[in-house]
């Protein structure tokens, strides 16, 4: 049965495509079956596993016009590395959903005939708290944060634990927060040790260990299309996605 | 006859807010009468600014119950500096405008009693094409886009450009784009030079000279709830953006 992971965090730029793309890359390369859902209108996620952002199908049918989401899952790459693309026309989406029933539910619902044929799936999702979010933390067993250790980011969190506690209450009771990771980390900067400070006295066991560096390397490999692991596997952030899929698979698979 | 900016990028983290608090405040320093208005649920240039996101009158009770936007307005700091703030509230603005006839002009009609107070109104938005956006979009003169010079940034400025010229078609007929502001600039990573010279060749002319590099000083001064000017006078972050203010007003003041 298939662990489905929200990547969630309103605050923009924080590295949740990153973390969705190279997390996923990572856990296929530990031989894991893993499927990535791009479910932002920015298509960030497809087009950084080399898929167009046009064109094909998409999220936009699964969610908004109910089609099978078999339809949709493309090979990315590695033998058991999948993605389920966005599309420009998801932009309207959060209009649309909210005229339909059941809004919040469609994409549990979609996944419900695909959960079992995943270990992970991972949902990347837009920078807000809108219906394509909730519809991710409608279908999640967890919510994963990517956090840069800046102070905007840090000032969100709160808002973010509001919203989770919310679709806990309302319409997933089984929604929990998988774990805090902290990424663009420089420990040459004291504001990234400051707030990774704050976060970890915070959240304590709840953040990740593994720590995601800045590192060039993750901001180059999206534009040849590719996850780190196969654009440069010595680098520091293609090490450290790959120590983080290690840490993931022992903190959230029970077995 | 004040000028209305919108500080637009669906892209997030690419330093709308950053440039919304410290353009504002250097025009203001150059002695500029100059409004700030908070746009995005996340209140990032509210508290930026020093300012509470809870508690205070925001701009969800102009845009969504109609309130004057004198009662929420605030000194931020410089004599001619003003804040209206966002809140919290906000987040649930783009469902509650979609139900509201003339959604999308709410905030054009708003400023009609306060454009002529100022000499630049800048609109923070949120990192998305929604509602509260295309408020931004309907009421401004001039967008202006600030974009860091890395893959994922500069594959959706076509998107956005899509976006404004839609507006324009529909909404705005006045709007124009008034310039592209290269952020988080460092010239010793190749990736930023390969994307900052992408973005001259399409661009041209539109494109600021002054480029704002990535400096640590600027993400450190919103902890304290001041812009940089007030917080590092002499960082380099501080003198560009006394630089940007300099060359905004050039290009964008019709004397
Ligand atoms: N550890 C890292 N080191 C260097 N650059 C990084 C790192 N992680 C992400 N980046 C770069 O930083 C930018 C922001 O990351 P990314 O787009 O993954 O964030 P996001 O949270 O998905 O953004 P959005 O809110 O727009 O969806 C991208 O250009 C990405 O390539
Ligand atoms: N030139 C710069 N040098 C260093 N850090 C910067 C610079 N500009 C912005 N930052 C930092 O980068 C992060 C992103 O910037 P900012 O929050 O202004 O972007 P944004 O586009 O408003 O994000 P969002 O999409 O969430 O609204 C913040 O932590 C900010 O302090
Ligand atoms: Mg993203
Ligand atoms: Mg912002």
């Amino acid at each position: 049965m298939g662990i489905v992971v929200a990547i969630v965090n309103q605050k923009g730029g924080v590295g949740k495509t990153t973390t969705a793309v190279n997390l996923g890359a990572a856990l296929a390369a530990l031989e894991k079956r893993t499927l990535v859902i791009d479910l932002d209108p920015q298509a960030n996620a497809t087009s950084g596993t080399g898929f167009p952002k046009r064109g094909i199908p998409s999220m936009y049918g699964v969610l908004v016009e109910g089609h099978d989401i078999h339809t949709v899952v493309q090979d990315a790459g590695l033998p058991t590395f999948r993605l389920a693309p966005s599309s420009i026309d998801l932009v309207g989406a959060d209009l649309e959903l909210s005229e339909i029933d059941g809004r919040e539910g469609r994409l549990r619902v979609a996944l419900e005939i695909a959960r079992d044929e995943y270990d992970f799936i991972l949902i990347d999702c837009p920078p807000s708290l809108g219906l394509l979010t909730v519809n991710a933390l409608t279908a999640a067993d967890v919510v994963v944060v990517p956090l840069q250790a800046e102070y905007y980011a840090l000032e969100g969190v709160s808002q973010l634990v509001d919203t989770v506690d919310r679709v806990r209450e309302t319409l997933n009771p089984e929604l929990e927060i998988g774990g805090i990771i902290l990424t663009m980390f420089d420990e040459r900067v004291n504001l990234s040790r400051q707030v990774a400070d704050e976060i970890r006295n915070f959240f304590a066991e709840r953040v990740f260990e593994t720590v995601i560096p800045r590192n060039v390397r993750l901001a180059e490999a999206p534009s040849f299309g590719k996850p780190i692991l196969m654009y440069d596997v010595k680098s520091r952030g293609s090490e450290a996605y790959i120590q983080l899929a290690q840490e993931f698979t022992r903190r959230l698979e029970v077995v």
